[in-house]
């Protein structure tokens, strides 16, 4: 199981519909200083269901949907796709690729779809749930936070370690 | 439950001693249980000790030094456990240029299992990288993805 | 009681809009008191403008961005309160190339008022300095220190 | 004014007699991970009176003692001398170069001493109030804090405007 594919528009700073392939093996993002590499980051957390709008280093969820800039105006929806290859089976479903995707608007209405066919936000959550994939475990480590791991309690390692269980 | 736990810290902590090797070129590394006869509850600790020194508080160790146990640490999950992708953002920040080798080169071992989107601006970890994408904002406040070759990503790296 | 602290305020408040513009080439900056007429308590909030970006919470903004704003504070209370010395322990890691420069220029400005001593292997602040120290660990655990010739520094910086 | 020498023995991972030499403009310090550039932070800030051993990096004052390696056996005192040029009489003082001297010995025992004379923790403290060096304020930015001014609270940006003023 690889990522293939992440669609991004109207989240953060990708005003623009963004696509992102993917390869097997490392791939490499570069850019200058607030140029909209760790929101590609959080739209992945996103995608896979974050709810903690300040692991999205946000105030309220509105805060993912581009807010507009000097010359442009801001949008009324934020939307990811991320595609992952399941030739391997590792997901539990019938299909050789699968499309996560999930939409917030200004009204605060939610979509989320898997194939394109509409789900609940917990379906999402079930999908990767005991894959040790995205937003629980160590997957996904943010700017900054490598240190974490060192600095949290002996308690809260322990849980690391029962993640990794 | 208290057996799988055992069991997992046990695999943790071996691969955990090895790849600290690997990313310092010795020293040694160990997780210890705080209270081994209450594996449903204990917390759990980690000993270092960089090649030459004697073992110090977590703490004591350089911004460097902590970074490079960090990332020991979480390579040896993603070994015991792996994870078919995983993100990092920018987590050799704080190395020099001899520990970002070692560490892309511990990445590139660990690629053949794990795909990994790194999000980096050093030369060493460039260097390992299969594919390249870079981000603009040439239009201020919107960000745009581009194809990089070679030349710009040399004049990229730090 | 309260006077001096509206007047250093105010102060701060026009150099940080300044050394803000320089960093980052544009944009705007503000420290703006939460509640003006309790100036004997009020706290203080920052309010940032990349620029041609929108103003957004602090808590928004890019790694690169943060650190460079902070920056601008620090620097900001040290051109209405200098003090003789200061010491930076690598604030700038976080700064790309473009950024660092800025960086760099500042603090030559700021040099003809503040000795700074500055620990970093970044290419850009390197090459302001005056005076080059090296550390070393040749005998492991035991610092030593080292002069440091221009062409070991080239090599150093990243 | 501005920073002469200083002067590190015993202290941290400066296990021998070592001087830095400074002048007006910009020092610049290099060094490998874990080489000692942050402990000659560490060694300014000591011996400007500093008393919190977590600002230290550590858990008890003995800690900044050299502790030995695989091929040294540890000391029994670390000392640090710092020395200021006076010469625009920036210190109330009649001497053209003010020397400030920490010992710290592993039974616990501390001297200070301000121009070889004896004195006490809170002269070297008195020394320096009031100059917005050292300590207090802002004129030392240790690694990974510089981001710390605008993560606290209002109410403590307010403090550090407090001082400045
Ligand atoms: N909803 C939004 N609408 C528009 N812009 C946004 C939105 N959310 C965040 N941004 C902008 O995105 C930029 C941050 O991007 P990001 O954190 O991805 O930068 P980066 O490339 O990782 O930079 P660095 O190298 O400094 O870490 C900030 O300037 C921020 O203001
Ligand atoms: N009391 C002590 N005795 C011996 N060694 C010590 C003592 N206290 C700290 N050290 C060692 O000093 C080293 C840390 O040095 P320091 O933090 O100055 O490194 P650095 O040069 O700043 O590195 P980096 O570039 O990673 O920030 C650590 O390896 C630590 O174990
Ligand atoms: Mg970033
Ligand atoms: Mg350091």
């Amino acid at each position: 199981m690889y990522l293939k594919k992440l669609e991004v528009q109207g989240f953060k700073s990708f005003a623009d519909k963004t696509k992102l392939e993917f390869k097997p093996g490392i791939i490499l993002v570069v850019g200058p200083n607030g140029s909209g590499k760790s929101n590609i980051t959080d739209a992945i957390r996103w995608v896979l269901g974050e709810q903690s709008i300040k692991s999205l280093r946000g105030d309220k969820m509105e805060d993912v949907i581009f807010a507009g800039s000097e010359q442009r105006r801001s949008l009324g929806m934020a939307e990811v796709s991320l595609t992952v290859d399941n030739s391997s089976g590792f997901f539990p479903l019938e299909y050789n690729e699968i499309t996560v995707t999930r939409r917030l608007y200004r009204s605060g209405e939610s979509d989320y779809l898997i194939n394109r066919v509409p789900c609940r936000l917990r379906d999402i959550h079930e999908l990767f749930m005991d894959t040790g994939i995205g937003r629980e475990g160590f997957s996904i480590i943010g700017q900054g936070k490598v240190d974490e791991v060192l600095s949290v309690k002996p308690e809260a390692r322990r849980s690391l370690l029962e993640e990794a269980a | 439950m208290a057996r799988k736990f055992k069991e997992t810290y046990v695999q943790v902590n071996q691969a955990f001693r090895e790849v600290f090797v690997q990313l310092f070129g010795g020293g040694r590394a160990e997780l210890v249980l705080c209270e081994p006869d209450y594996l449903l509850e204990t917390g759990v600790e980690i000993i270092v000790q960089p090649p030459g020194k004697k073992t110090q508080n977590l703490s004591l160790l350089s911004g460097g030094e902590r970074a490079l146990t960090a990332i020991a640490l979480l390579m040896a999950m993603l070994k015991v456990r792996p994870s078919p992708f995983c993100v990092l953002d920018e987590i050799e920040s704080n190395l020099d240029e001899a520990n970002v080798q070692r560490f892309a080169d511990l990445l590139s071992d660990f690629a053949k299992e794990t795909q990994f989107i790194v999000i980096s601006h050093r030369k060493g970890t460039m260097e390992a990288a299969h594919v390249l994408y870079g981000v603009t904002m040439e239009e201020t406040g919107v960000s745009r993805l581009v194809s990089v070759k070679l030349e710009d990503v040399e004049k990229e790296a730090s």
